[in-house]
């Protein structure tokens, strides 16, 4: 058990808190004043001496053990289930947690972040990443063909990255005719997302009607 | 939750990179 | 045992050969015709099935066992000291791996590519990533301090990965001058890169004596 620091609704912490609902690991969220002041507290040289990169999410163990990086964290807290329970299995769920940052989160943010207002608006930039969602989301639903989730018969920490590399896009911009090409990708998305672990961190994830378009 | 997603670090251009670097390979492997 | 599909010279093959070294593994390269084409074979109908996204390096084991994303080959491929010998050590090890992708090859593509060629030249891109190089090296070094290696007291697959990340930059522009600031990670990656299974992949390393400018 131990501390998550965070800034809130962040998806990269939301990967930690979904594997510690699958452990059972006891994981105390500190995103919010007095416990963490994003910006502030993370600038902190207490914060910096344990987390040199002063990023979030970042967790300490009640017994003092430090960590950084996501996939890190959310793989501490996991259990054997999710990381994997053969050699095979384990790589797999390496393969989807690397395939989530390497081919989704860049074009996600490219095409979602000037819908958010926080990013100028590029248009060859965003059709570019709207290519490239398309084809990682072409390569999730032709392997989940066959298949109910990503690794093995259950939940893993591969469904549990992925899942969370896809929310703001599935939030904000995957609006029903662009997903429609991708219905095993759709039936994998919405069973995980209605997974009791899942909801008790994301709660009600309200699916794109309409493509958000640039907010200035 | 917005304003915090504006200060993460992405490597937005990774994709170009990934092109660029693979369009150099395939031209030195002929 | 399998084989690995690469390009030669491939860095992130290079995490999965060294990783082969360390465990045992019988490692076949297909990296050159007849064997292998690179920009032909990994557009071929059948490599496609078997790896979607048509990159590399790629990895079908002997009984047919196939995986994509060079992290999970080089931990299919590592032995259980590669990959950390308790839950906090394997959690590390990821820690490190994440860094590696997150902190490193970022800035090190836009310092390096425009001085191999791969890229255009672009002057702001280039200072701002020869800062964020300096910061990752910093934290390298500062955690480096008291270690000889990143996770424990032997190579794990976080020394072998961050290494891997950094030869361009070792081997491109990272001039004396740039890297003295940090002698402990100098130090950390002399060892690494002596180590026979190191040495085995990569050969002898040039460091870099000039930093190399923009390849028009």
């Amino acid at each position: 058990s131990g501390t998550l620091y965070t800034y809130p609704e962040n998806w990269r912490a939301f990967k930690a808190q979904i594997a510690a609902q699958y452990s059972g690991a006891r994981l105390k969220v500190a995103s919010a004043p007095p416990a963490f002041t994003f910006g502030q507290t993370n600038r902190s040289p207490a914060f910096l001496g344990n987390f040199p990169l002063g990023k979030v999410p970042a967790f300490e163990a009640d017994d003092g053990f430090c960590l950084f990086e996501s996939n890190a964290i959310a793989y501490y807290l996991s259990n054997d289930v999710l990381r994997g329970s053969s050699p095979q299995a384990s790589a797999q769920v390496l393969q989807w947690v690397s395939f989530a940052d390497a081919e989704i989160i860049p074009p996600a943010s490219t095409w979602v972040f000037p819908t958010l207002g926080i990013m100028q608006y590029n248009k060859q930039a965003t059709e570019q990443a709207k290519e490239e969602v398309k084809r990682a989301l072409a390569v999730l639903n032709q392997h989940l063909n066959t298949r109910t989730f990503l690794v093995g018969e259950r939940v893993t920490l591969a469904d549990i990255s992925v899942v969370c590399s896809l929310l703001w896009l599935f939030k904000q911009v995957l609006e029903p005719a662009f997903r429609q090409p991708f219905p095993n990708m759709n039936r994998w998305f919405i069973t995980c997302i209605n997974q009791p672990q899942f909801k008790a961190v994301l709660g009600d994830v309200k699916l794109c009607d309409k493509m958000a378009q640039f907010d200035a | 939750a917005v304003q915090y997603l504006a200060q993460e670090k992405i490597w937005f251009e990774k994709p170009q990179y990934d092109e660029a670097e693979r369009r150099f390979y395939e031209g030195v492997n002929g």
